[in-house]
């Protein structure tokens, strides 16, 4: 299971 | 945040800003692709489904939603208020040449097979190729108003100022972003040719860029 990251770029 | 973060996003809204006032203020959409500008505000709308999903800032969501209203409100401009002045003869560009290998790249190539990841993915890969069709569009005119250059100065900026972030950012805090940075890397690319004339020409020279 891959956690992603929140993408915090526009 | 870092500075060539915060520089980049700001070029970025400055690049969007002078294109909405170019339109707004001389009532005119005449050089400018109406199928980049379409692509533009597909590729903030499919970016920004977090926007429900999840909060990383204020600072954010307000450009979020920034982004989007003006993207929106230039496509209406063009096809709507301003339609007349539209060029659509020489925004002759075949977007479904870029829409479908997009789609179906964001499918094979993504973090996770899930609807909001994909979508996020074919935001990156179309976002890379979006201005395609106004460089299209100029090459085929063989000019542009230096008012739409100074757009496509500032959007190209962002790209770059965007590169030096995930330099920053890979030194400093380990991040890397591979499908955000081989896109971004290519979407950078396209602009050099525009940057060389942009120097050359309408930086040296007055008015109009024309090309060779």
């Amino acid at each position: 299971q891959i956690i992603l990251k929140k993408k915090d770029e526009l | 945040m870092n500075i060539f973060r915060l520089l980049g996003d700001m070029c970025h809204l400055v690049a969007i800003i002078i294109l909405f006032l170019k339109i707004w203020r001389s009532k005119s959409c005449a050089g400018i692709s109406g199928k980049s500008q379409v692509l533009f505000a597909l590729v903030f709308t499919t970016r920004y489904l977090d926007l429900f999903t999840s909060f990383i800032s204020v600072y954010n969501t307000v450009m979020k939603v920034v982004f989007l209203v003006l993207a929106y409100a230039t496509v209406y401009l063009i096809y709507l208020r301003f339609r007349s002045t539209y060029n659509s003869e020489s925004d002759s560009f075949r977007v479904e040449f870029l829409l479908v290998p997009v789609a179906g790249l964001s499918f094979l190539e993504n973090y996770a097979f899930a609807p909001l990841e994909i979508l996020w993915t074919f935001s990156i890969y179309l976002e890379s190729v979006a201005i395609l069709p106004q460089l299209f569009m100029i090459t085929k005119t063989g000019e542009a108003e230096s008012i739409t250059t100074h757009y496509l100065f500032f959007l190209g900026l962002y790209r770059a100022l965007y590169l030096a972030n995930w330099v920053w950012r890979y030194h400093t805090e380990g991040f890397f972003d591979q499908i955000a940075v081989v896109s971004g890397v290519v979407q950078t690319i396209f602009y050099c040719d525009f940057f060389y004339l942009y120097f050359t020409k309408v930086l040296r020279g007055s008015g109009k860029m024309t090309l060779p």
